[in-house]
């Protein structure tokens, strides 16, 4: 493997994004690009990230590797990485050690580590493709807003989503609140829209303490994704450059 | 965490 990725920043925001949530993944490496997949312990969430082959400029993947790697560990290493370095992974056939190269864009500076990887052994899921009832795009901003601010009164949040928009509420010791949004076009600034795509009603209840954690994604795009349908999990995507994603589920809370 | 469901109850293993 090798995959050159012009900017550091992004692979330090995917990775500061997911490491609360999962600790030993695998990279999955092959010539489309670098994926993972990987449930949280208590099996609530999936994080689903796929960096694609166009990402890497250059990316070259002659044989299909699995990276094993601590999340705590590339962190530690990607702290040495200023955002707008060139980053370089490189790993050989069935490697012992994975090779991140930083290069500053300015100066000669290189510096070089390796990490150590692991044998994880990890159930893949099987994700089906879903025709979602509602599916809401809005600034990702708002969204950890929303879930920051629901988050100081409850444990769980329920999302409704009719012609009316979609409306985010919840219930807990002191108080209750709710936050709605219609659909909007923003004229000036088509990143602060809301979109809302409604095929029927769906009304779930999710744990805000995940989607609080979801939220540390939000640097990586200006916009999230929300798709629902009853009775089945939540996708909350980040859309990346060049078809790049990253994706979480979460499972709804069953109802009483 | 009562009430809270599982992911793979969802999404199958491969």
């Amino acid at each position: 493997l090798e995959a050159r990725l012009e900017q550091a920043a992004m692979l330090k925001r995917v990775v500061d994004a997911i490491k609360d949530l999962v600790q030993d993944c695998n990279f999955d490496c092959n010539d489309s690009g670098i994926a993972l997949q990987a449930m949280d312990n208590s099996h609530v969430a999936l994080v689903s990230m796929m960096l694609k082959s166009e990402s890497f400029s250059p990316f070259r993947c002659d044989r299909n590797i699995a990276l094993g790697i601590n999340l705590t560990s590339l962190t530690k290493v990607l702290r040495a990485a200023q955002g707008d370095d060139i980053l370089t992974l490189k790993a050989e056939d069935a490697p012992d050690v994975v090779n991140l190269t930083f290069e500053s864009p300015e100066s000669d500076r290189l510096s070089e580590y390796d990490i150590k990887l692991m044998d994880i052994d990890q159930e893949h899921l099987g994700i089906p493709d879903t025709e979602y009832a509602a599916t809401i795009t809005l600034p990702s901003s708002e969204f950890s807003r929303i879930t920051r601010d629901l988050s100081a009164l409850s444990e769980s949040v329920a999302i409704e989503c009719t012609k009316e928009g979609v409306k985010f509420t919840c219930t807990g010791d002191i108080g209750n609140g709710s936050v709605s949004l219609r659909q909007h076009t923003n004229v000036e600034n088509d990143a602060k829209s809301v979109d809302i795509s409604l095929t029927e009603p769906v009304a779930l209840t999710f744990s805000l303490k995940y989607l609080v954690n979801f939220c540390k994604a939000a640097g990586l795009s200006d916009r999230v994704r929300l798709c629902l349908s009853n009775e089945v999990p939540l996708l909350v995507e980040y859309g990346l450059s060049n078809n790049s994603y990253l994706r979480f589920y979460l499972a709804p809370k069953i109802g009483d | 965490n009562p009430g809270q469901g599982n992911i793979m109850s969802f999404f199958g293993k491969k």
